[in-house]
């Protein structure tokens, strides 16, 4: 199983937008995966018409209580399964404070979990807190989607020092699969400017033997769409909602990149 | 003086942009502005080609020491002051958790600062914490800008309850003076239909006298313009970068409507 957190702590980049089109690509070409709603905002869960912790338990129940991954799962789609989130998630940063290894315990749900999938991807929020520390600690791949704008490389350097820090300390299996570029403005001087930027940061990282020397910026642009912003209100992804529209075909494509990356090690 | 935060706790959505660029056109009409960087990010600060906290105090220095406002300003330009922030900010969540009156120090501050400014422009973090109180218990209106998205809606009132109740407890001339749609994409359904669910939210909320019965959507969009996204990139307000790109025809615009907004009370 592929252990996937999508990550960047700059809001509204795509995020949610790449983890649900990407998990529900997968699933139509018979992957099996089950994505997890991270963010107290539950965008990711609304995406796909879902309002978990009203009648059905939600990841929120799964981390502060005896909840399983499998009593907190609904089923999307043939071979997609969401384990959804709501607002008390918001909660959770306070009340798991005092608790000891309080960023391991989505990994311990997981350990527990006996049902078996070909991907596990996590939506993560917006910060570093200890939401995003419980998916860092419990993964094995990140894969951060910016958009290329000024100021995208410095948010990053941040990022990546956290994401070297958890790997020391809780994950040594964690690694840096790509950073995928979305919102991608065509035709514009700035997305080809920042877009090269980036590409010489991971050349220079890659001589360097940093934690994130691995790392590299994937073929794959996402272009500005509107069909992507428009797919979430009718509770659809990109596929059902438009799926012969630019959108469409960037996530496909992006998918097929994604299966067809070997394995580092 | 007319003292102004610019909050919206979703990411991205525009705040820094439109503090920086109503702050400068402010200014070239001859106001005195004093734009207040609160987001440990500093964009608005790099924005405009500075990075304090090196050689000159920031923001950080004020809230949590005897630094004056005066000490942290920098002149930007004829009628433009900036009070820089920096990354040290970030632990200022930390540092003053146990402090009394820990929202009141920005507004303290003020109070003390003899300067006389027409304008006083905070741009916030997208965050709720104890940053953002500090903004809100020390001006009287609020600004908000959003992206006309599916959910926007959905952050807009988790962040109108948060305004009402530091509105209750801490700053009864708060008010919301309204709400600026940005990154618009024009003839898009999705723009069209959110903004008229937006001015439907708002004309619901008049009729009930809620805390926010006096918001409304400004009449000027912020287009999509990718000469907004460039110029921070030249350390430039769009005025300096492209004077007569559809962002600085749109930010002159919208400041001509809030300089034209009278006082509700
Ligand atoms: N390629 C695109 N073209 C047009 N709109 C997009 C694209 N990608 C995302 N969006 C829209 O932009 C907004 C932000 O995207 P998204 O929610 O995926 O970002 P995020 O990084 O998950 O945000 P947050 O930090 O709040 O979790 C959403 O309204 C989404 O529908
Ligand atoms: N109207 C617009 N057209 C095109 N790009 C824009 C527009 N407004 C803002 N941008 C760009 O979009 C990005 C996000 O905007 P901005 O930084 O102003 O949002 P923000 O709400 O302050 O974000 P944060 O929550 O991180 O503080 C920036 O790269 C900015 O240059
Ligand atoms: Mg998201
Ligand atoms: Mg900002």
């Amino acid at each position: 199983m592929r252990k996937i957190a999508v990550l960047n702590q700059k809001g509204g980049v795509g995020k949610t937008t790449t983890a649900v089109n990407v998990s529900a690509a997968l699933a139509a070409g018979g992957q099996r995966v089950c994505l997890v709603d991270l963010d107290p905002q539950a965008h990711a869960s609304l995406h796909l018409g879902q309002a978990p912790g009203l009648e059905t338990p939600s990841v929120y129940d799964v981390l502060t209580g005896d909840t399983t991954l499998d009593e907190a799962r609904a089923t999307i789609a043939d071979n997609l399964w969401l384990v959804g989130s709501h607002i008390d998630l918001a909660a959770a940063e306070v009340e798991l404070a005092g608790i000891v290894g309080r960023e391991l315990i989505l990994r311990d749900k997981i350990a527990e979990d006996s049902s078996d999938y070909d991907f596990m991807i996590v939506d993560c929020a917006p910060s570093l807190g200890v939401l995003t520390l419980n998916a860092l600690a419990a993964v094995e791949e990140v894969f951060i989607p910016l958009q290329p704008h000024f100021l995208a490389l410095h948010g990053l350097s941040k990022l990546l020092e956290t994401i070297a820090l958890v790997g020391k300390r809780l994950n040594p299996r964690l690694r840096i699969s790509g950073v995928i570029l979305c919102m991608y403005e065509s035709s514009t001087r700035l997305a080809a400017e920042v877009t090269s930027d980036l590409e010489e940061f991971f050349r220079q990282a890659a001589t360097h033997r940093s934690p994130w020397s691995q790392a590299y910026p994937l073929a794959t642009r996402i272009r500005r769409n509107i069909r992507l912003a428009e797919a979430p209100s009718f509770g659809q992804s990109i596929f059902q909602y438009a799926p012969d529209s630019h959108g469409a075909e960037d996530y496909r494509q992006l998918t097929a990149e994604i299966l067809a990356q070997r394995p580092l090690r």
